[in-house]
């Protein structure tokens, strides 16, 4: 699974995630990824994210719309929102996978319950990492 | 910040012994490259639909990831892949599931979401529409890799000694 989050100067936040599903998928299994509110959500007010990982349970909790819920009504940080959907509520479940985010002050979160995430984050303030391991 | 951006390739119980040098370079070029794509993007003043449809096509394109070209395979040994993309300023969202023939699925969500008034397409009728759309439509040999056909005999091996075992 791919992912991409942006905030834009406009302050606009948009969200997009790709995957080719699970090897030897059956019956016309669909993950999260194309579940609006599950694996990709972006909102002006709060934030955009992109999920990977085992698809079925971020469809049960509602990932990506729970990180921007968190923010919205519970006025969590998304460092905050995102480590408690993801290493909280999601590992209780035995849901394994990560998020990226992104908030509409350009904050970014890239958060994961497994050992490894491909992932990378840029910001104009120069700030950038490319990382594959959790540590 | 004026403007920020992060990208992943997937996430899983991965340790570093899994892989050899040359290949942790490759994902770590990938990705960078992906980066270079999205931060020209947002820093040229361009929108943050534009920055994550392009990185997400690059990745899509580059068999390192399960995603487009390198995507895996179902059990019928055909890709089937997923995609989608919401626009954070007016909750705006596209999505494509279980398609098989389009190059870029996520480019196939955007129009769903910038063409149609509906949310989420499946299957043939999703690939129809964005055919109609002025999407890359591929024979569905674009997507092979020996990666993932390999890993999918291993997971048909596995399921098949067990109902051996059962038998």
């Amino acid at each position: 699974t791919v992912g991409c989050v942006a905030l834009d100067k406009q302050g606009n936040l948009a969200a997009g995630t790709s995957t080719g599903g699970m090897t030897n998928k059956k019956y016309g299994r669909v993950g999260d990824s194309p579940i609006i509110g599950a694996g990709t959500y972006a909102n002006n007010n709060t934030c955009a994210v992109s999920a990977t990982g085992h698809g079925e349970y971020f469809i049960r909790y509602s990932v990506a719309h729970d990180i921007s819920v968190l923010i919205e009504y519970k006025g969590l940080s998304l460092t905050d929102a995102s480590n408690l959907v993801v290493n909280d509520k999601l590992k209780k479940a035995e849901g394994q996978g990560g998020i990226i985010a992104v908030d509409k002050y350009g904050n970014i979160s890239l958060t994961m319950n497994t050992s490894g995430m491909f992932r990378a984050f840029a910001n104009s303030n120069g700030e950038e990492g490319v990382a594959i391991f959790n540590n | 910040v004026e403007w920020a951006i992060a990208i992943h390739g997937g996430a899983g119980n991965i340790n570093p012994d899994d892989y050899t040098k040359d290949q942790l370079s490759a994902y770590n070029q990938a990705l960078g490259s992906a980066l270079e794509i999205g931060k020209k993007v947002l820093s040229q003043g361009g929108t943050s639909l534009d920055a994550v449809e392009q990185v997400i096509r690059y990745m899509e394109d580059c068999p390192l990831f399960n995603a487009g070209k390198g995507a895996v395979f179902n059990h019928d040994g055909k890709n089937e892949m997923d995609a989608s993309i919401m626009d954070g300023n007016g909750l705006r969202a596209g999505a494509v599931a279980s398609v098989g023939d389009i190059k870029n699925p996520i480019s196939a969500a955007r129009l769903v979401m910038d063409k149609s008034q509906h949310v989420m397409m499946v299957g043939k009728g999703a690939s129809k529409f964005a055919r109609s759309q002025g999407a890359e439509i591929v024979d569905s040999s674009y997507f092979f890799t020996q990666k993932s056909w390999d890993a999918l005999q291993k997971a048909l091996e596995k399921e098949n000694s067990k109902d051996k075992k059962m038998g």
